[in-house]
């Protein structure tokens, strides 16, 4: 699954 | 990862760094806001409840362990240590930060992506990451003289919002679909909470005197 955007962000 | 997001991380992880050493150098947490950190304790829980479902990276859920274990263990220095905790400034650290994690609760319940468990509380910590850092910047105005690791301390946390921004318009430029308007609404606040701190920070430093927050 992608995750949307900033959640692979801290 | 680009060297804007790196960067960005690094300085945050550094200023919990200069915060611990200062706490466990000095024995002290003198000008230390205990609510502020309570709400990053909240902002990091909430944010990486992830860590059980999801892996985006190994650097990442390394970071993430490191930033709460760092965050819980501030706030055990500040409220249980036998030394430091007496060297708190309860009667300087009054703003009622209860207000800051009902508003962001509320809002995180109106204005989400996605109407989950998970989503809203991630959303939660966005929001509440955003304004956490106001009990600190009230109280370093109450504290008179700032000593040099609080001011870098709270320094580098605006540096690594900074960073954030300018990772966040490397990623639009470069990525294909990439839009967060929560997030970016949300940090630019935060990182225009800082501009006053900022402004009194170069100023005294360019002057060579100790920091004072008029």
């Amino acid at each position: 699954q992608i995750r949307r955007g900033a959640h692979d962000e801290l | 990862m680009n060297v804007f997001r790196l960067a960005g991380d690094l300085t945050h992880l550094l200023s919990l760094v200069v915060l611990l050493l200062k706490i466990v150098a000095t024995k002290s947490c003198r000008g230390v806001s205990a609510k502020t950190q309570e709400l990053y304790a909240i902002v990091f829980v909430t944010r990486y409840l992830d860590l059980l479902f999801s892996f985006v990276s190994l650097y990442n859920s390394v970071m993430k362990v490191v930033f709460l274990g760092s965050a819980f263990s501030i706030v055990y220095f500040m409220r249980y240590h036998k030394v430091v905790r007496h060297t708190y400034d309860r009667e300087l650290d009054t703003f009622r930060s209860s207000f800051l994690v009902a508003g962001s609760m509320v809002l995180a319940l109106l204005i989400n992506s996605k109407y989950t468990f998970f989503e809203v509380l991630w959303t939660f910590s966005i929001y509440l990451e955003a304004v956490a850092i106001l009990p600190q910047l009230v109280m370093l105005q109450r504290t008179g003289n700032i000593d040099n690791l609080t001011g870098n301390y709270v320094f580098l946390l605006g540096m690594y919002r900074g960073l954030y921004i300018l990772n966040w318009i490397y990623r639009y430029s470069t990525e294909r679909r990439y839009w967060q308007m929560i997030v970016w609404v949300s940090g630019i606040i935060q990182t225009a909470l800082y501009a006053d701190f900022f402004y009194y920070y170069l100023k005294c430093w360019n002057e060579n005197r100790t920091l004072v927050i008029p």
